[in-house]
């Protein structure tokens, strides 16, 4: 089986300003492993 | 005589015919498979590739294969056979016996064990605040974030489906324009527990593909994360935030497998599967999951609503139909999960 998350988070307010103060960042990659509970992105 | 003879010599010769024919045709998958391995190694990326076996299983009564497999998993079976069954189940398919909640020999069927829970403390959620957390145990197929008008999720190079398609007409899915979205002026403070404010939904529901000049909010993107649970992964759904769960869109569909070869050769696979869409509001925005089915896993059980039942005989499978959809109570507030708690199961037949 498989499960689809969709969700709106923060993002850097303009393409220039980077920092990632506020914006979401994933910390999985692809064909990773995950289980229930671990972070998937902050 | 002869005739008699003639029927002896025929039927273990078709026999035999088709057992090779079957190693031919999985000598042939396993040969696939190997070369699929060694292009990903080699980083070539896999692409859509429709083939004669995807056509072939447009043609099988996946659903009713999916209910007798459920029905056999269900039977009960000896206590002094339980533990060799799952142990076996769970050598074959990688699962950790270690963490199951009871002892194997309380696990009436193999379907029973299958739906199994965990020891307390074998998942610990992660306490960070900001941090959105895996619903499931599983492999990340793919993530990342819905940019530009239609809001497409790639199921492997060469082939994309909609999130709308995925999650249905949704009244809340936001807007996408120019793959960004602007909050609107009312904020969503601490949203569970708290009653959502109406203008958030007016606008949404209401607001044409132009957004208003950047608010003084922060801008908002709409990501996606795709996870693949296996056979002997642990299929119990979990709340990746704290949110308010506001509608449940059933969708009854079909039930092709959703293995890697799947995903690469058959059109649509998860818009086409049955699939149950929780869809809500979290401190961020919108927020919602998609639990979607295959052969061997046709049930998908909501602890949020119990009588819900999945992959029932006799339903029309018309994609034109709409989903069967149930907007949860207090209307605008829905129901409150906090992060980690148990949502749904996913289970055999």
């Amino acid at each position: 089986s498989t499960v689809v998350l969709i969700f709106q988070a923060p993002i850097s307010e303009s393409p220039l300003k980077k920092d990632g103060s506020s914006e979401f960042r994933f910390c999985v990659g692809a064909g990773d492993r995950v289980r229930v509970g671990e972070a998937l992105g902050r | 005589g002869t005739n008699s003879q003639g029927n002896s010599f025929v039927v273990p010769g078709a026999t035999v015919a088709t057992i090779l024919m079957l190693g031919a045709l999985h000598a042939r998958r396993l040969y696939d498979d190997k070369k699929v391995q060694e292009a990903r190694e080699q980083g070539i990326e896999i692409v859509f590739k429709p083939d004669l076996k995807a056509s072939f299983l447009q043609l099988l009564p996946l659903r009713s294969i999916s209910r007798f497999w459920g029905s056999l998993t269900s039977t009960e079976l000896p206590v002094w056979m339980r533990p060799y069954v799952y142990r076996a189940w769970a050598r074959a398919f990688h699962s950790n016996l270690e963490e199951a909640a009871r002892p194997l020999d309380e696990y009436a069927s193999l379907r029973d064990f299958f739906v199994h829970t965990l020891k307390e403390g074998s998942r610990p959620i992660d306490p960070d605040p900001r941090c959105l957390v895996s619903p499931v145990d599983g492999t990340i197929l793919r993530y990342g974030e819905l940019k530009g008008a239609g809001a497409m999720i790639e199921q492997v190079k060469g082939f994309s489906y909609s999130v709308s398609s995925l999650l249905g007409e949704s009244s809340f899915l936001p807007m996408i324009s120019e793959g960004h979205m602007q909050e609107d002026s009312v904020k969503q403070e601490k949203v569970p527990g708290e009653k959502i404010k109406k203008s958030w939904w007016r606008v949404s529901l209401a607001s044409p593909k132009v957004w208003e000049p950047m608010s003084a909010h922060p801008m908002k993107g709409l990501f996606y994360c795709v996870i693949y649970l296996r056979p002997g992964d642990y299929h119990r759904v979990h709340s990746a935030v704290d949110w308010n769960v506001l509608v449940r869109r059933h969708f009854a569909g079909r039930l092709f497998p959703v293995n890697e070869r799947a995903t690469r050769t058959i059109r649509n696979l998860y818009v086409q599967n049955e699939r149950v869409v929780l869809e809500g509001i979290w401190k961020e925005g919108f927020m919602a999951i998609a639990a979607i089915g295959a052969t061997n896993i046709g049930s998908i059980e909501l602890c949020i609503e119990p009588d819900l039942r999945t992959n029932l005989p006799g339903k029309k499978l018309m994609h034109s139909e709409p989903p069967e959809e149930r907007l949860y109570e207090p209307k605008g507030v829905g129901l409150m999960l906090k992060k980690g708690d148990e949502v749904a199961a996913f289970n055999m037949g």
